[in-house]
């Protein structure tokens, strides 16, 4: 499932038949090389090199095995050891409304994947989702997610800017209304009978401290049982700044990766993985709200490899 | 006299580690390195010290002369058209346009040709109505390319002097949608031959080497003129700008600094270049 130009630089290295010392580094040169030309970050390609390396040599014992095939099947295991295993699961609370919390920088998808979400729940597990719109600031955001739930008959919660609700002590910060929304909208749904709530929340740079609090906030307010992070799947090096950030502030749950009907290579996947620790769980493969599907760790691999 | 030595492995190594992550990617930053060991064995570096000066230097030559130059009609309206990927912050530069605009007292027109996304249209009326600009729209879900033709229209009888039209994010390997937007491009020309001026590809600052692609394809399909590099307030440096202009020659016009109107700013090769090493 290698491409041809990848298998064809490895014929030409371990043309000679055996896996040596050298042929190693220079194969691993060219895996190098692949890997940051699909856009997984420096740091990660170092480790992940590093590694690889141990267990080709430690390989170099075994006979007869061609050892061009033997360096792509040691990296393509890696790869997919790496970025697995497959988990779907979504953490279900049993005493009061399963909350998911959709985090990420702006303009990854979140909108668009709550939708989704809502969905897969409806459809596949039979849930009774609320959508709250938690974006207060983005031109039309409300408006977004009413036309999204609207199409899929899913209800959703929000809130127009200055409407004060009980309870309120009249602080029209943003950052006090998005947790409060939140906090609003769960309350809805548990007076509704609907028994998953997804909130919406608006894009947002890991370095703007102000607006990673009012995250912290909503999580405070909202103690979501999934923070799931939104990512781009063309994202380049700058993915493992993002997400690590992300992860170290909100405890992620899990990853969703949107826009994988690109072409890009999908770096990205591999650095969020080694940098957070946390599974990828869902993709994005369309714009329309069936584009969901689960993360297959082995066709990320032979993606990224290209 | 000349240096006639090697510059140091570990300084090559740690520029290398710069450059791939600022996403110049792999094959630009060997031409770069590579141009780097040729000049100081040719004595235009004379000593390691000068390594990084050189390479500031060189990339702010290759990156700059096109920051904040629109392609302006020679006669109203000069037409822009918006395109690229989803999410990537084509309205949200279309806001900050406007705002640029209508600070030099230009009567902007805006088109909503976005008319397949989920509020998209009412995103960009309350830019408009913020703004306090015109704004030509469809229904929703109406064929893009009749609403830019009607806005091609209200230009020219409105006396506008700048239309700018927005149109909906689109993977560049979707055939159908990229065959849309030839067409969106196309059918302003009936009213005003030269439209478009100027037809700016905005860029996601964070996107990795698949801004590449996205440059050849968008510039295979309708002409590019320039790019806007959008979200460059985050951590991610655009080094990806370097290839697409040293392989497609398509400049930096402006860079994205935030969500607000104001935040737009002028492409500035030294600013940028700067950026990428501190
Ligand atoms: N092709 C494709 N487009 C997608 C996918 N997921 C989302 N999009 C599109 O990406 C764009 C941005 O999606 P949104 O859902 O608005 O992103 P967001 O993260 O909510 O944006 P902000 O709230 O501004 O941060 C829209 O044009 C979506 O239709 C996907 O999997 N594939
Ligand atoms: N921090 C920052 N955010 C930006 C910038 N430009 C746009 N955004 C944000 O990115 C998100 C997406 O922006 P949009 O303008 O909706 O992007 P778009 O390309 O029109 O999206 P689609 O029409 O769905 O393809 C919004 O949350 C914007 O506020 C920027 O320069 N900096
Ligand atoms: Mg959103
Ligand atoms: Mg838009």
């Amino acid at each position: 499932s290698l491409s041809d130009s990848f298998q064809g630089a490895f014929d030409r290295l371990f043309s000679g038949g055996k896996l040596t010392a050298q042929n190693i580094d220079e194969g691993l040169r060219e895996v190098r090389k692949a890997l940051l030309e699909a856009d997984v970050s420096v740091s990660v390609v170092k480790e992940f090199i590093a590694n690889v390396k141990e267990s080709a040599v430690g390989q170099l014992q075994v006979e007869g095995v061609d050892p061009s095939q033997q360096i792509v099947k040691i990296v393509s295991d890696e790869l997919v050891r790496l970025m697995g295993p497959i988990d779907t699961r979504i953490k279900i609370n049993n005493e009061r409304p399963t909350v998911i919390m959709m985090v990420g920088l702006q303009g990854s998808g979140k909108t668009t994947t709550t939708g989704k979400l809502a969905k897969y729940l409806v459809e596949k597990k039979k849930k009774k989702p609320l959508l709250v719109a938690a974006d207060l600031q983005r031109p039309a955001a409300i408006e977004q997610l009413h036309v999204l739930g609207e199409s899929l008959g899913v209800p959703v919660y929000s809130e127009q800017p200055g409407e004060k609700k009980k309870g309120l002590t009249g602080l029209f910060s943003r950052q006090t209304r998005a947790a409060e929304v939140c906090r609003n909208g769960i309350k809805h749904a548990e007076n509704s009978g609907r028994n998953v709530v997804i909130l919406d929340t608006a894009g947002r740079l890991h370095i703007d401290d102000e607006l990673m609090k009012e995250l912290e906030d909503v999580k405070k307010l909202t103690k979501p049982d999934n923070i799931f992070l939104v990512c781009d799947a063309m994202t380049g090096q700058d993915a493992v700044h993002s997400a690590k950030q992300f992860n170290d502030r909100m405890a992620i749950d899990g990853v969703i990766l949107t826009k994988l009907d690109g072409d890009t290579r999908g770096g990205a996947a591999l650095s969020i993985k080694a940098v957070t620790g946390k599974t990828i769980k869902f993709i994005g493969t369309g714009e329309k709200l069936d584009r969901l599907e689960e993360f297959h760790p082995e066709r990320m691999a032979s993606r990224i490899l290209g | 006299k000349t240096f006639r030595g090697k510059i140091d492995e570990e300084v090559i190594g740690s520029l290398e580690e710069i450059l791939l992550a600022a996403d110049i990617g792999v094959a630009t930053t060997d031409a770069l390195l590579e141009g780097l060991k040729a000049a100081y064995r040719k004595g235009e570096i004379q000593s390691q010290a000068q390594v990084l000066d050189y390479l500031k230097a060189h990339l702010k030559e290759k990156l700059g002369g096109a920051g904040g130059k629109l392609n302006m009609a020679e006669k109203p309206p000069t037409v822009i058209l918006v395109c690229g990927v989803n999410g990537c912050g084509k309205t949200t530069s279309i806001a900050k346009l406007t705002y640029y605009f209508a600070q030099q007292g230009k009567k902007v027109l805006l088109c909503a040709s976005d008319t397949f996304r989920a509020a998209a249209v009412d995103q960009l009326n309350t830019w408009a109505d913020r703004l306090g600009v015109a704004i030509t729209r469809g229904q929703q879900g109406a064929d893009p390319a009749s609403v830019a033709h009607d806005a091609h229209e209200k230009a020219l009888k409105g006396g506008f002097d700048v239309l700018i039209v927005d149109t909906a994010g689109r993977l560049h390997n979707d055939k159908n949608l990229m065959r849309e937007l030839e067409k969106i491009a196309r059918v302003g020309k009936k009213h005003v031959p030269d439209s478009p001026h100027e037809v700016l590809l905005v860029l996601d600052a964070t996107t990795g080497q698949n801004a590449i692609r996205q440059a050849e394809a968008f510039t295979e399909a309708i002409q590019v003129t320039g790019i806007v590099l959008a979200k460059l307030d985050g951590t991610a440096k655009g080094g990806m700008i370097v290839p697409i202009r040293e392989e497609l020659g398509i400049p930096v016009k402006f860079v994205g600094l935030g969500e607000r109107p104001t935040d737009l700013a002028p492409f500035d090769a030294d600013t940028f270049v700067e950026g990428m090493f501190s």
